[in-house]
C-alpha cells in the first residue's frame, strides 16, 4: 500500500536533507543497500545534532530537519 | 568546530571583499553595516584585515539571489536554506550568497542579516560547521545578542590563522555546558506542562518524560526578548503559567508564549526594592505558596491573594536544615522539594523537614 501523504512528505524531506547535507548517495528507493545507506546517514546526522541515535526518522529528527539553516553541508566535501 | 577537508585557508591575512548587490529588505547602509560588523567579529580574534572593493574581483564576493542563482546550488524559497558560502580559494572560493527570498532584518523580527553573514563569513574564511549548539558555526539559525563568537569558534579560526596580535579585549561566549559534567551547577529549573526545563548560562535543557535524552537549546532561540541568563523560574499549574526571573525583571509564559504585559518588575510581587535578583523560586502546589529565595533568606508568596505572607523573610538554613544557607535553584516534584547548590541536588521532604537524599546536580539530566 502507498504510504499516507504525510509520511511520504516527511520521507522526501529527510532524503533531500540527508543528500544535501550528509552526502546520502542517490540510489534506488526500496533496495537493501539504499535502506542501509539511509539508516547510516540518519545516524550520522543524529550524532552531529546530539539527538538520540536511532537510525530512524523520529519526530525529534524531523523537527531539526525543518529548522532554518545554512546551506553548507555538515560533513564531507 | 570543524574545518573544510584539507583545511582550506587564505594564504594572505589581507583580504578583500565586495558587495555585488543589495537586498531590498534593508537600506544599503544597513547591509554595509551588517557585513562590516560581521567581518570585524572575525578580525577581532585573528590577524585578518578586510578591505572593501567597489569594482573588480575581491576574495570574498557577496551577493543576494533567489532559486538557481548561478552556481548550480539553488536556494529553496522562503525559510529552510538561508544562505551558503564557499571555502577559501580562487574564483567562487570565499564567495557568500544570501537567499533573496528570505526577509532580511536588522533585528529579531525575521532573519537577522548580521548573524547569518557572520556565520557565512566563517565559512568563507575556512570554518566548517560546529556541533556545539552555542557556537556561531552551528548550522541552524538562532537569534542572539552580545559577542557572537563562542570559545569554540575562536579556537577554530585561530587554528587556521593564529590569534590577533593586538587583542581587542572581547570575551567569547563560553562553550555550551556539558550535560554530564560532574561539576555541573544550574541557574534555574521549572516544570512546563509535564516537561522540565533546566536553565544554565545561555542555554536550557528540555526534558520530556518520554524522551531519554534532554535537548539543549539557546534561550534566545526560543525567546529572543528574554535575557541570556535566567536566575530563577517556577511553574504555577493552576494558572498554567511559568514565571521566569532575570535580574529585577520577570516574564510570564503560557506554554512557550510570553504573556502580554510582561516583563514586570519583581518588586510587584511585594519584594523590597533592595532585592535586585532572586536565586531560586519554587511553587508548592499542595499549599498554593511560592517560595522566593534570595541570598540567605526566602519569602513566601500567596498565589491566591497575590500577596507576600507576613513573617518573611526567614532564614533558609533554619527552615530547611541540611541544605546550607544559599541555593542556586529549586523545584517541587513527586512530593519532594529539590534544592540545587553547586554540583549537588538535595532531595528534601517538606513534610518530614529533612534531607532525604543527596544526588549530583547532573542527575536531573539523566546522568
Amino acid at each position: 500500500l502507498p504510504l499516507p501523504a504525510d509520511d511520504t512528505d516527511t520521507w522526501l524531506l529527510a532524503e533531500k536533507y540527508l543528500r544535501r547535507f550528509y552526502g546520502l548517495p542517490v540510489g534506488l528507493q526500496g533496495s537493501r543497500k539504499a535502506a542501509g545507506d539511509f539508516q547510516k546517514t540518519i545516524k550520522q546526522m543524529q550524532r552531529f545534532f546530539k539527538l538520540k541515535v536511532t537510525g530512524s526518522l523520529n519526530e525529534e529528527t524531523v523537527e531539526v530537519m525543518k529548522q532554518a539553516r545554512c546551506g553548507v553541508p555538515d560533513v564531507g566535501e | 568546530y570543524t574545518h573544510f577537508p584539507r583545511k582550506l585557508k587564505w594564504n594572505t591575512n589581507k583580504l578583500t571583499f565586495r558587495i555585488l548587490d543589495y537586498t531590498p529588505d534593508l537600506q544599503k547602509s544597513d547591509v554595509d553595516k551588517a557585513i562590516r560588523k560581521a567581518l570585524n567579529l572575525w578580525a577581532a580574534v585573528t590577524p585578518l584585515t578586510f578591505k572593501k572593493l567597489h569594482t573588480g574581483t575581491a576574495d570574498i564576493m557577496i551577493s543576494f539571489g533567489s532559486g538557481e542563482h548561478g552556481d548550480y546550488n539553488p536556494f529553496d524559497g522562503p525559510n529552510n536554506l538561508l544562505a551558503h558560502a564557499y571555502p577559501p580559494g580562487q574564483g567562487i572560493g570565499g564567495d557568500v550568497h544570501f537567499d533573496e527570498d528570505e526577509n532580511w532584518t536588522k533585528d529579531s523580527t525575521a532573519y537577522n542579516l548580521f548573524i547569518v553573514a557572520a556565520h557565512e563569513l566563517g565559512h568563507a574564511l575556512g570554518m566548517g560547521h560546529s556541533t556545539d549548539a552555542g557556537a556561531l558555526m552551528y548550522p541552524t539559525y538562532s537569534y542572539r545578542t552580545g559577542f557572537l563568537l563562542s570559545e569554540d569558534d575562536v579556537k577554530g579560526i585561530q587554528e587556521l590563522y593564529g590569534p590577533n596580535p593586538n587583542p581587542t579585549g572581547v570575551t567569547p561566549s563560553p562553550d555550551s555546558p556539558k550535560q554530564c559534567d560532574p561539576m555541573l551547577s544550574i541557574d534555574a529549573v521549572t516544570g512546563l506542562r509535564g516537561e522540565t526545563m533546566v536553565f544554565k548560562d545561555r542555554f536550557y535543557w528540555r526534558l520530556h518524560p518520554q524522551m531519554p535524552e534532554p535537548d539543549q537549546i539557546l534561550i534566545k532561540s526560543t525567546w529572543p526578548s528574554l535575557r541570556n541568563k535566567v536566575d530563577a523560574a517556577y511553574e504555577n499549574p493552576e494558572k498554567d503559567q511559568v514565571i521566569i526571573f532575570s535580574g529585577i525583571r520577570m516574564w510570564a509564559l503560557n506554554g512557550y508564549d510570553i504573556v502580554e504585559g510582561y516583563p514586570k518588575y519583581i518588586h510587584k510581587l511585594g519584594l523590597p526594592k533592595k532585592i535586585r535578583k532572586l536565586d531560586a523560586a519554587v511553587h508548592i502546589s499542595d499549599t498554593g505558596k511560592t517560595l522566593l529565595f534570595t541570598d540567605e533568606e526566602y519569602w513566601s508568596y500567596d498565589e491566591a491573594t497575590g500577596r507576600m505572607d507576613s513573617g518573611y523573610p526567614r532564614s533558609i538554613e533554619k527552615d530547611f536544615p541540611g541544605i546550607g544557607d544559599k541555593i542556586d535553584a529549586a523545584v517541587y516534584q513527586y512530593g519532594f522539594l529539590y534544592f540545587f547548590r553547586d554540583n549537588l541536588r538535595y532531595e528534601y521532604s517538606y513534610t518530614h523537614k529533612k534531607v532525604w537524599r543527596v544526588l549530583p546536580t547532573n542527575s536531573i539530566l539523566n546522568c
